[in-house]
């Protein structure tokens, strides 16, 4: 119905408007319904990171949509309370800083929901209460261990430097 | 409620039976590349009902059972179990700790469990419908997905929204 | 014509299979013509990572479909000898091994032509003879710095862990 | 032949004249999220006579053309040049240093220059012909493309291998 359509937009809208200037440091973004039936119509990002002009989201660096993705991701979430979530190298087009700023997004969402992240990046491994090790010590035949945090430094061969 | 494991056996690259716990908070899953990383994914996303071969990196079932390697036979079949604490009844059954199974044969058929008792497709996907684990859910997201949810067309992207609503 | 893409085409498929053998260190692929006319046949690609059964190539796992598409561009350059090479981020997907063997084999063409890599990597920019630096000091504004090797440390803050 | 240095003014993120000299072996290009490295492959493609504004992650020409900041005023134009040393005669032209140029203006009209005499964009793309670097070359790769060479379908991989040859 529209009502439960547009309360749940405007909810998603004000989420990822707050998520986007706290992963950027900055900078504003929204979302616009199109012209038309809102029952059918498209749904548009605006984003502007700290100190560019406003400008098409096609223009936005790798990291830049990367970083975008993820405030939408959870503004989208956040409207019903999911019990996990299941990340595949989300991580990877992240520079230094704004890995840091995910990162302290995930651990905040940590305290309500498990987080599940599959990552190359050691500063995303160390975040983690429990590090898995996949391996294929028989070619072509996976196995999982449970890696202790000291084998965290272990682990670093895995991570992708 | 509270993911508790994933039990997988002859899926993809795990041709032996594997659990993997999960604890509360973030849990991290490290590896070489092609190592099955991502199939963990793809093994969690089969099991709450995914039916498009094509999302999970596959063509048609059989690519989802264990194929062969060097040193071991292909298998017939694969099932993969997901547990959850259900302490809190946020899914709507009585039980307290709730298992959902899915088995599937080469021969391309498929059965669904529920605690251990059969069920069908449509039991799984009604038990989630209201928890944003659905099957578009935003909070699986697949390797390369993430940018693509920006690169997609304002119409398309609308499309996600009333799924995970 | 014919002949002269069918002699193409064998050339850049001895290319490839040898390639992939070396960035996989082990395993084996090839080139396939689809069935029909030549001159309009697609190119299929059978990639059988070291240990595995030869799989469809939808299979392999990202980083897997990386280390591939770099042999078939170095096999597919390889008929043409071309001045320069430029690469924005290929190696984001790559483990610790196979960055090496990509490495390996960047350093070995960089023997006849100019490479230019765009990376986050730390050990990419390590193999560099020269390092540029961009940034916006001046948010919007782009500016580049030539970076003298021990300014490599100073580079770190830009590379991705 | 050997690429000598590229010369950016009004490109994109470059609001101020950028020059980058290329030696023999390996450059790379490090930088932030957003800081414009990206926007130098575009550059080098953008010379060299790519005519598809998609392929550049625009939609039109004012796109490639320095927008403005919180501290800068947009541009009129934007200049672009590239210059390669001829030595070797790896170039059919006479010229032992060859610079290419490429301007817009956000009227839409593109000027091309060879060696400072105006040209057609046609000169530049038959100058390259040979090569390897015309339109699709594989010499190239923009982020996010490596993967997608695997994943195209087989008939479409023919057309990179029809404009590669
Ligand atoms: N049915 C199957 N039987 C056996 N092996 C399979 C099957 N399906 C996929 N695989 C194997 O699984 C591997 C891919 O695993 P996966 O995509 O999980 O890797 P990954 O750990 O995510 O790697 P990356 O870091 O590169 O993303 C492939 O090499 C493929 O051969
Ligand atoms: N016409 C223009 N005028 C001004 N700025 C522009 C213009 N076109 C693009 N930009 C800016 O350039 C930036 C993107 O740069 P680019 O894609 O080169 O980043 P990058 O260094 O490759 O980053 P990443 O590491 O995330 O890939 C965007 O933030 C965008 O605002
Ligand atoms: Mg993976
Ligand atoms: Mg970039």
């Amino acid at each position: 119905s529209r009502e439960k359509f547009l309360e749940a937009f405007y909810e998603i809208k004000a989420e990822f408007e707050s998520l986007f200037t706290n992963l950027f440091g900055g900078g504003q973004a929204t979302l616009l319904l199109e012209e038309g039936d809102i029952l059918e119509a498209g749904i548009e990002i605006k984003a502007q990171p700290p100190g560019k002009k406003l400008q098409s989201i096609a223009l936005l660096s790798g990291g830049e949509k990367t970083l975008t993705a993820i405030a939408l991701v959870f503004a989208v979430i956040s409207v019903k309370k999911v019990p996990f979530y299941l990340f595949d190298e989300v991580d990877a087009a992240l520079d230094e800083a704004n890995l840091l700023r995910f990162l302290a997004l995930i651990k905040d969402k940590a305290e309500a929901s498990q987080i599940i992240l599959i990552t190359h990046r050691r500063r995303s491994m160390e975040e983690a209460h429990l590090l898995y090790g996949v391996t294929m010590e028989e070619k072509g035949v996976s196995k999982i261990l449970a890696l202790r945090l000291e084998d965290k430094n272990a682990a670093a061969t895995y991570e992708s430097n | 409620m509270q993911l508790k494991k994933l039990e997988v056996y002859g899926f993809k690259s795990f041709a032996d039976k594997t659990v993997i716990e999960f604890p509360a908070g973030i849990t991290a899953i490290v590896g070489p590349n092609g190592s099955g990383k991502s199939n963990v994914v793809d093994a969690i996303r089969w099991v709450l009902g995914e039916q498009s071969a094509k999302e999970l990196r596959g063509e048609k079932v059989e690519d989802f059972i264990f194929n062969g390697s060097k040193t071991r036979h292909k298998l017939g079949y694969t099932q993969v179990s997901l547990t959850f604490d259900n302490c809190d009844s946020y899914l709507s059954t009585d039980f307290n700790e709730v298992t959902i199974t899915r088995k599937a044969y080469r021969s391309g058929e498929s059965e669904y469990y529920l605690n251990k008792s059969r069920c069908r497709l449509k039991d799984i996907q009604e038990l989630f419908l209201d928890t944003g684990l659905g099957r578009h859910s935003f909070a699986m997201i697949s390797q390369g997905q993430v940018e693509s949810l920006i690169e997609a067309r304002p119409i398309d992207r609308r499309q996600l929204f009333d799924d995970a609503c």
